[in-house]
C-alpha cells in the first residue's frame, strides 16, 4: 500500500 | 529546506511577479494566456486546501497564501481590469483536454482516495501541463514579449532547481515522492526547447522573441 506523503513542498 | 528548494521557489515567486507587473505596467495582457493562468490558480486552489487542516511551517503558510493571492491577481487583471486587452482569439487551446486526462490519471493514481489526496494529485499532474496554453498561444502568434519569455524562464528555472531538489533529498534524507518526481520531469521537459529558443534568441539581445 503506498503512503502518503507529508506536504512540505509548494 | 535545502539552498535548490528555497531558489526553487524564489524562481516561482520572480516568475509570477514579472507577469503580474508586466500586466500592471503595460496596462496590458496582450500575448498572455489567460487559461494557463486560470489552470494556475486551480493548482494552486486544490493543492493548498491542507492550509485549513495541517500547519507545517511558517514559510509553507506563508508562501501557500502568497502564490494564491497573486495567481488570482493575475487571473483578476487578465479577465476583469485589462479584459479588453485580452487576446482571447490566440487563446485558444482546448483545456478540456488537458483537463480531462488530468481528472482521470488522479483518480487512478494517488497516494490515497481521501477527496483531499485525490485533489492534490490533480493539482500536481494539472500543474505539470497548465503552461500548455500559453506555449500554444506563443507557437500559434510565432512571437514573445521577452518580458513573457522571462516569466517562462523563470518558471522552468523553478521547475528545474525542484529536481535538482529531489535529488538532494533523495540521498541526503530518502526522500522520494514518486508523483511530484514524475510529474515534475515531465513538466520540466516542456520547457526545454523553450530554454533553447530564450538562450540562442532573447539573451542575445532581441527585443522579441519570434519562432523560426
Amino acid at each position: 500500500k503506498k503512503e502518503v506523503k507529508s506536504k512540505d513542498e509548494l | 529546506m535545502n539552498v535548490f528548494r528555497l531558489a526553487g521557489d524564489v524562481s516561482h515567486l520572480v516568475a509570477i511577479i514579472i507577469l503580474l507587473l508586466k500586466i500592471w505596467r503595460s496596462r496590458s495582457c496582450a500575448g498572455i494566456s489567460g487559461k494557463s493562468q486560470l489552470l494556475f490558480a486551480l493548482v494552486f486552489t486544490t493543492r493548498y486546501l491542507d492550509l485549513f487542516t495541517v500547519y507545517i511551517s511558517a514559510y509553507n503558510t506563508i508562501m501557500k497564501v502568497v502564490f494564491l493571492a497573486l495567481s488570482y491577481a493575475t487571473v483578476y487583471l487578465i479577465y476583469m481590469r485589462f479584459r479588453n486587452t485580452y487576446d482571447s482569439e490566440n487563446d485558444s487551446f482546448r483545456v478540456e483536454f488537458l483537463l480531462v486526462p488530468v481528472i482521470g490519471l488522479s483518480f487512478l493514481e494517488h497516494y490515497a482516495f481521501t477527496p483531499m489526496e485525490v485533489l492534490w494529485t490533480f493539482s500536481i499532474f494539472l500543474e505539470a501541463v497548465a503552461i500548455m496554453p500559453q506555449l500554444f498561444m506563443i507557437t500559434k502568434t510565432g512571437e514573445a514579449e521577452s518580458i513573457t519569455t522571462h516569466y517562462l524562464f523563470f518558471l522552468g528555472l523553478y521547475r528545474a532547481l525542484y529536481i535538482a531538489n529531489w535529488v538532494w533529498r533523495y540521498h541526503t534524507e530518502g526522500f522520494f515522492d514518486q508523483i511530484a518526481v514524475v510529474s515534475g520531469v515531465v513538466q520540466t521537459i516542456f520547457y526545454c526547447d523553450f530554454f533553447y529558443l530564450y538562450v540562442t534568441k532573447v539573451v542575445q539581445g532581441r527585443s522579441k522573441m519570434s519562432l523560426p
